[in-house]
């Protein structure tokens, strides 16, 4: 495992750190996309599959459980505990995300590397995750407001897509066998999609001011 | 018959 990859998965472990960290210390998930961690955990229940059939490292191996596990206790804090519930902004979250769900098993099904279940539903996993975070987007778009634990989340997650994007570069020139077209392809689009926020944070910080998003 | 890389990213 090479630098980059580490510190994205390690970024990647802080994201969700920091979110879980947000809800439980302030009791309210305002500003979090319920539809965005309902994706996320889909994502993770859909692409660890191989949990049953493969085995890589121990690493590997928590680290799965790790994300399946606190993707679901977010989202079970969002819909089942009282105080975080109510802080919820349904209102704004109206992002329709089961389109988003049927484009990506549609292309899972057309494009993917082997035509087995295991397959298609890791090719969804991947165009699904490069998606996911566009309902909670919206949700900062139309709030203009971002609390501080909200923008460092949507940071790290973003640090995280672009570490494995410099992973993929090093490993397509250190090792023969690597080929990952599929995951680097939606990588890229995915990135792209927190190149915008990013603009925003990163201004945000030059001024030491509260981040707050064009309406 | 070349071996398929594994899936051993996360």
């Amino acid at each position: 495992m090479n630098i980059f990859r580490f510190a994205g998965d390690m970024t990647h472990l802080i994201s969700i750190l920091v979110l879980l960290l947000k809800i439980y210390a302030t009791k309210s998930c305002s500003g979090i996309s319920l539809k965005t961690q309902e994706l996320y955990a889909l994502v993770f229940l859909t692409r660890y599959l191989d949990l049953f059939t493969d085995f890589i490292s121990v690493y590997n191996t928590v680290m799965k459980l790790v994300f399946i596990a606190s993707s679901l206790a977010i989202v079970w804090c969002m819909r089942m505990h009282g105080l975080v519930k109510r802080s919820y902004d349904k209102e704004l979250d109206t992002f329709r995300h089961y389109l988003l769900v049927a484009g990506c098993f549609a292309l899972a099904v057309l494009v993917n590397e082997k035509f087995t279940f295991q397959e298609i539903f890791w090719a969804f996993s991947i165009y699904l995750e490069a998606v996911a975070i566009l309902p909670q987007l919206v949700l900062l778009q139309r709030s203009g407001n971002v609390d501080n634990l909200t923008g460092q989340y949507i940071f790290f997650l973003g640090a995280y897509r672009a570490l494995y994007l410099l992973n993929w570069i090093y490993r397509y020139f250190t090792e023969v066998r690597f080929s990952r077209w599929i995951a680097c392809v939606s990588g890229i689009v995915q990135t792209g999609l927190y190149a915008d926020f990013f603009y925003y944070y990163f201004l945000s910080w030059k001024n030491n001011a509260k981040l707050q998003l064009p309406a | 018959h070349e071996q398929e890389p594994t899936k051993d990213e996360l």
